[in-house]
Parts: structure tokens; C-alpha cells; sequence
């Protein structure tokens, strides 16, 4: 290495080596430096400090940064695994890693129960599913009798809470989505296939030597 | 008829939760 700093180590804090993020993942080096283009667009679309904060990512989502959205904050918050209230390029390669269509059926499903488990008590428990009903129906602008929640919650609930503690576990949740796969749909982004020919530019950038796709 | 969809189905539909968005330029 020596001295050299490659310029993107340089102005990227948390910026890590495409091959080293490739080979931690399903993504290949020219995908990883694909992502490392959407990457440069969204952390400089507010603050040029290389990182994606809260708001960045709330544009890039919305193409409206005061959005307020509760499972917009929570994905940000799971991708934010340092807790640093940023998203640094190591991390958003390795959560976005999580939606790449090869990835496990098993990492898919943790990262589902971990979005809806919002407290983070290793349950996803009836006030947090209310909770996260209630949002999206600001969210969308519905409205549904206080009575059709609970209907829907005690349906929710009978499916899944097989051992009817009143909370769901990760072992009912699996059981749960094998049951009911069309929820995991949301796990895998088509997207990443085609993410070097959404991000070609990533050729003329390109760090690396003798790319292999 | 949302009362016969779980809540999950309900709430997978959250724009919040569709990334798709974060690759359109």
C-alpha cells in the first residue's frame, strides 16, 4: 500500500475496498463500485461529507427530505449499524447485501423480524404491529375503525403467535413467512441485477485494476 | 378487504419499506 491514499478513502469515511466488499457479499467488485456511484449521489445530496444521514436517505426515498416515515426510519436505523445517526459505504453495501436476490432466504427473514421487532426486545410483540398499522394508514392516508385494527391485529396475532403469548418469536415469525411468503417480497430488490447498467459511470471511476465481473 | 389481510400484508405495502426508490435517478 505505502503511502498512497486513494482519493475516495480519502473524502469517504467508512469507505472500504470493493474487492474486500465484494468478497463479503453477493455483490461482484464492478457492482460494488456501481453501488459506490448511487452511494456518492445520496451522501452528497444534503451534507458533501460523504456519509448518508437520516435526511439524505429520507430524499433519496421520497424525493422529499422532511418526510417523516416510521419504516423509512427504522430501515435507516438497521443500515446504520454503528449508530453513529450515518450510513458509512461498508455499511450500506453490507445491509443493501441483505436485498441482493442470491442472498439467504434465512439473512432475508432475520432482517424482516429485526425491521418489525421496533423496540428491539427479540419479540415482535402486538402494540409494536398496532403501532406500525396505525403509521401506515397516516402514511396512506386510510382510515379504518379502531375495531377493524383489532380485528385485524387478533387475525395477525392467530396466525402467528401459535403459542399465543400475545408476542411473536423468531421461530413463529419463520414459520410464519414460510407460510405467508408473499411478505419477504419486499426483502429483494430486482434492482441490484442491474445495478452496474443503472450506474455505468462506475467504469470511469473505477479503483481498481483489471475488474472481474 | 383490508379486515381479511394480516397486518404484515398491510404493512409490507409501506412506500417506507420499498427501496426500489433509492435506484431511480
Amino acid at each position: 500500500m505505502g503511502c498512497f491514499q486513494s482519493k475516495a478513502r480519502r473524502q469517504f469515511p467508512g469507505y472500504e475496498d470493493p474487492v474486500s466488499l465484494a468478497s463479503q457479499t453477493a455483490f461482484s467488485v464492478s457492482e460494488v463500485e456501481a453501488l459506490f456511484e448511487l452511494f456518492k449521489s445520496i451522501s452528497s445530496s444534503v451534507v458533501d461529507d460523504g456519509l448518508i444521514n437520516k435526511e439524505e436517505f429520507h430524499l433519496a426515498l421520497f424525493k422529499n427530505r422532511k418526510r417523516e416515515n416510521l419504516f423509512a426510519n427504522r430501515i435507516f436505523d438497521l443500515f446504520d449499524v454503528k449508530q453513529k445517526g450515518v450510513i458509512d459505504f461498508g455499511d450500506f453495501v453490507r445491509a443493501l447485501n441483505v436485498f441482493h436476490p442470491n442472498a439467504s432466504h434465512e439473512d432475508k427473514v432475520d432482517f424482516s423480524f429485526r425491521l418489525y421487532d421496533l423496540d428491539g426486545t427479540g419479540f415482535i410483540e402486538r402494540k409494536e404491529v398496532k403501532q406500525m398499522l396505525i403509521a401506515l394508514l397516516c402514511e396512506s392516508e386510510m382510515r379504518l375503525a379502531d375495531e377493524t385494527i383489532e380485528i385485524i391485529l387478533d387475525k395477525t396475532f392467530s396466525e402467528a403467535d401459535v403459542n399465543q403469548d400475545g408476542k411473536i418469536d423468531k421461530l413463529e415469525w419463520q414459520d410464519f413467512v414460510s407460510r405467508n411468503p408473499s411478505l419477504m417480497k419486499i426483502m429483494t430488490l430486482p434492482y441490484l441485477r442491474d445495478i452496474t447498467t443503472t450506474f455505468p459511470s462506475f467504469v470511469f471511476n473505477s479503483e481498481v485494476e483489471d475488474i472481474a465481473t | 378487504k383490508p379486515s381479511l389481510m394480516n397486518a404484515f400484508e398491510l404493512i409490507s405495502t409501506s412506500q417506507g419499506l420499498n427501496l426500489g426508490t433509492l435506484f431511480e435517478k
